[in-house]
């Protein structure tokens, strides 16, 4: 299948979601 | 242990990873001789994930590397490889190694790990993890791959990192192979 790739920005931007908690 | 190599589950509104990964904690105690077996008794596993979410639950409560104590680590790998040279994933491999002057760990190391989860090393399936250790003088970062013979792959490693970790000109980094590490 495809690869998942996530830029830096993406991961940091996920940093502070609720369900990072 | 069944933890160690199981994946956790995770909801459909986080964002899976392409690889589920755990991360190991061990302190050496200097002075003791470092045999296998103590080795593999020190390696803690503190936690897994298979999300991007579930990533950032488990960093955020860690501690900083800038803020261990000298002679520890931190091994962040795949799922089902242990981070240790016996692994069968690890015995034809090697590590970049990249030794940083105090004040840079952190910022390196979240560099590193970022790269890693979200597969910026293009290498297919040879990443096997990475370790953050703490020194007396220095830190040291490795990223371990499963071929050491393959040039292609460890050049683009070596590309990687030098592009993520935006290194000071004359930043040594050093390519060692298990079995040289081994042997020393």
């Amino acid at each position: 299948g495809t690869r998942i790739v996530y830029e830096r920005a993406f991961l940091m931007n996920l940093r502070n979601s609720p369900i990072s908690q | 242990d069944k933890d160690e190599v199981v994946a956790p589950e995770i909801n459909p509104n986080e964002h899976k990873l392409q690889y589920a990964y755990a991360l190991w904690y061990s302190r050496r105690n200097p002075g003791k001789q470092n045999s296998i077996q103590s080795y593999d008794r020190n390696l803690k596993l503190v936690g897994r994930f298979a999300s991007v979410e579930q990533f950032w639950g488990l960093y955020s409560h860690l501690t900083r590397p800038s803020e261990l104590t000298t002679h520890t680590d931190f091994h962040l790998f795949k799922i089902g490889i242990k981070p240790m040279w016996e692994d069968e994933a690890n015995q034809r491999g090697g590590k970049w190694i990249v030794r940083l002057r105090k004040g840079l760990v952190s910022r390196c190391w979240e560099n590193l790990i970022l790269a890693m989860l979200g597969e910026q090393f293009m290498v297919g399936e040879e990443i096997c993890g990475a370790v953050v250790s703490i020194r007396f003088q220095e830190d040291i970062i490795c990223v371990w791959n499963k071929t050491a013979s393959d040039l292609g792959t460890t050049n683009r490693i070596r590309d990687t990192l030098r592009r993520i970790l935006h290194l000071p000109s004359g930043a040594s980094m050093e390519y060692k192979t298990h079995n040289e590490s081994l042997k020393n």
